[in-house]
């Protein structure tokens, strides 16, 4: 039930609740019968990316589209210095920056396993200043913090221990205050960091690479053929060639921000073709389809 | 380089390479449908190929392996600064005739740490602890035993895993790996660290894991290791980037310990750069939101 409020609340409506709810009554259930019956052969993946397309992205372009509008009709007033239409009233909307603090990017990998095709990514990063200042560091130990932390977590679990029966527990944990597993707000003085604003160690780049497995066997098999022997052929026809970059489309930018995502979000919800080379990037140009 | 005061170039580049799930019963010739272990296929689609069968549910060979690690050492050892590299270092228990033991999941874990330590260590030290480039390994839910299933330490495979990884693991976190599973590298001494954080905490599908609210849980526990950590290196003034096997997203991980963690990311977002993990085996990324988190977490029936 817990799980059922908690859903509704985070996702607003009882479609989507619906979808979580089977996730976490059922997922471990499914994801282990499908493992028997399957092996780890790719099953549903492209429902998958559609649920992805929903639940997450299509949420974020809907917002953005507010943003844009209420910024280019503010924009729009300031030129000409009179509302261009009369209306009700605009919903306050945040701009693009703030609305994207309020996120973050959890990148998943393509796997070396053939699941798809088999692949690994480089990723790129700013070290501009790094380059810039000298190194001014000096490798302050981390022998004492340890130390520290270890007997900072005996006494919050001995904390916990003394309370005496679970409702007189329930009622610390509720005051929150107690509970060191929830972090405290940001301190409003501390500028963002290299995911929101380009700085040293902001990510700027990525390639791609994969390996085409049914090229490769292929060669493989004609070098064998051609009187090779298994090593020979298998040195001359194993590779990983770059797959794509993030300097191509649907991501063609220079920087790798959360707001750089989420106008990518944008673009993907929109264009119908962009969606499409991206889900085939999903599955690694391996061709893969739900059956 | 702090341990002996050489000179390393930072090239700005590093690796990400996950769930190699190598399988040392895969055969070349075997029958697919028999996952790439046993019998004479029946028709040609059925025939494991010599560097595994997309899409086929079967698991790496070996020599899929060997020869990635070996186009990384040829190709990028030279141009990268660190190597992010998230779990799932054996085959899948997806073969009733070959059911997985613990000693096959840590031995199959010995060898392909042993291949990492041996491509990226450096070449002219004795110290085996010292790196050209810099490896950050996580667990994943299939290198332990039984699959998913995973206490808070010290058990035997908070130890075991201490052994195997011992190299990547700095010294003074010992203690608190054998409890956590858990620990950070600094990639770029005082500026840039990267967590490897053992996520199967988290996991819905860890049978251990019913939240993160009761202070005795594993979660807890790391989310406590987590937020101490983040803070001493928020007041260090270095910057993260968080790693682990499962991704956590709301199909992965358990209620509270999803919007506990998401809650993390977002109130650091002034010294975390991104979050790298792999389990799912497909290229993309999920935006989230810890506004969201915070005030579900600040409602009032969060710890009910």
């Amino acid at each position: 039930l817990a799980n059922e409020q908690i859903s509704a609340s985070y996702f607003g409506n009882k479609e989507t609740m619906e979808d979580i709810d089977n996730d976490s009554i059922l997922g471990h259930a499914i994801e282990a019968s499908e493992l028997r019956s399957y092996g780890a052969r790719p099953v549903n993946k492209e429902q998958y990316m559609r649920k992805i397309k929903r639940l997450y992205y299509q949420k974020i372009s809907d917002r953005l589209d507010d943003i844009l509008k209420v910024n280019d009709f503010t924009s729009e007033k300031n030129k000409t210095g009179k509302k261009k239409k009369k209306g009700g009233k605009k919903k306050k909307q945040p701009s693009l920056d703030k609305f994207a603090e309020r996120y973050n990017i959890v990148n998943i990998a393509g796997s070396v396993i053939p699941t798809f095709n088999p692949s690994f990514r480089v990723w790129e990063y700013n070290t501009t200043e790094l380059r810039e200042t000298q190194p001014s560091f000096k490798a302050k130990s981390w022998n004492h913090f340890f130390k520290t932390l270890q007997v900072k977590l005996e006494e919050d679990l001995k904390k916990f221990e003394s309370f005496q029966n679970s409702k007189d527990l329930y009622n610390a944990l509720a005051r929150k205050k107690v509970d060191k597993s929830i972090p405290e707000p940001k301190p409003s003085n501390l500028p963002l960091g290299p995911a929101h604003v380009s700085q040293l160690f902001s990510l700027t780049k990525f390639v791609q690479y994969y390996a085409d497995l049914e090229v490769i066997n292929k060669n493989y098999y004609d070098l064998l053929d051609n009187n090779s022997s298994e090593k020979e052929a298998a040195e001359k026809s194993f590779l990983y060639e770059v797959e794509y970059t993030s300097t191509d489309e649907p991501y063609h930018v220079d920087t790798l921000l959360v707001k750089d995502y989420l106008n990518i979000i944008r673009e993907l919800v929109k264009d119908n073709d962009l969606w499409k080379s991206f889900k085939k990037r999903a599955f690694i140009s391996s061709g893969y389809e739900d059956d | 380089n702090t341990s002996d005061g050489s000179k390393k170039t930072i090239h700005g580049r590093f690796l990400h390479i996950t769930d190699i799930h190598p399988d040392a019963f895969y055969k070349e010739g075997t029958s697919i449908d028999n996952v790439c272990h046993s019998n004479k296929p029946d028709r040609k689609k059925d025939f494991a190929p010599y560097f595994g069968a997309p899409k086929s549910g079967c698991d790496s060979p070996m020599e899929l392996m060997e020869y990635t690690l070996k186009w990384v050492a040829d190709n990028l050892k030279n141009k990268i600064d660190f190597v992010i590299w998230t779990g799932d270092n054996i085959r899948h228990d997806n073969d009733r005739y070959h059911p997985r033991n613990e000693f096959q999941i840590f031995d199959m874990n010995e060898l392909v740490s042993g291949k990492f330590h041996d491509i990226f260590k450096n070449q002219n030290s004795k110290n085996p602890r010292d790196f050209d480039v810099h490896v950050i390994p996580s667990l994943g839910n299939n290198d332990v035993f039984p699959h998913n299933l995973f206490s808070l330490g010290p058990t035997l495979q908070t130890r075991e895993f201490f052994k195997i990884w011992n190299t990547y693991i700095p010294e003074e976190q010992q203690h608190i790996f054998n409890k956590v599973a858990s620990f950070f590298v600094e990639v770029i001494p005082g500026k840039l660290a990267v967590l490897s954080i053992n996520t199967l905490y988290l996991y819905k599908a860890n049978p251990l894991v019913d939240n993160c609210n009761s202070p005795k849980t594993p979660g807890y526990q790391l989310l406590l290791w987590l937020g101490y950590v983040l803070e001493e290196l928020r007041a260090r003034g270095m910057k993260v980037i968080l790693s682990g096997h499962v991704p956590p997203i709301p199909k992965n991980y358990e209620n509270s310990c999803y919007h506990k963690y998401n809650l993390w990311t977002y109130e650091y977002r002034d010294i975390i750069i991104t979050g790298l993990y792999g389990h799912m085996n497909m290229d993309h990324f999920i935006p989230l939101n810890g506004k969201k988190s915070r005030n579900i977490i600040d409602s009032t029936d969060f710890i009910a």
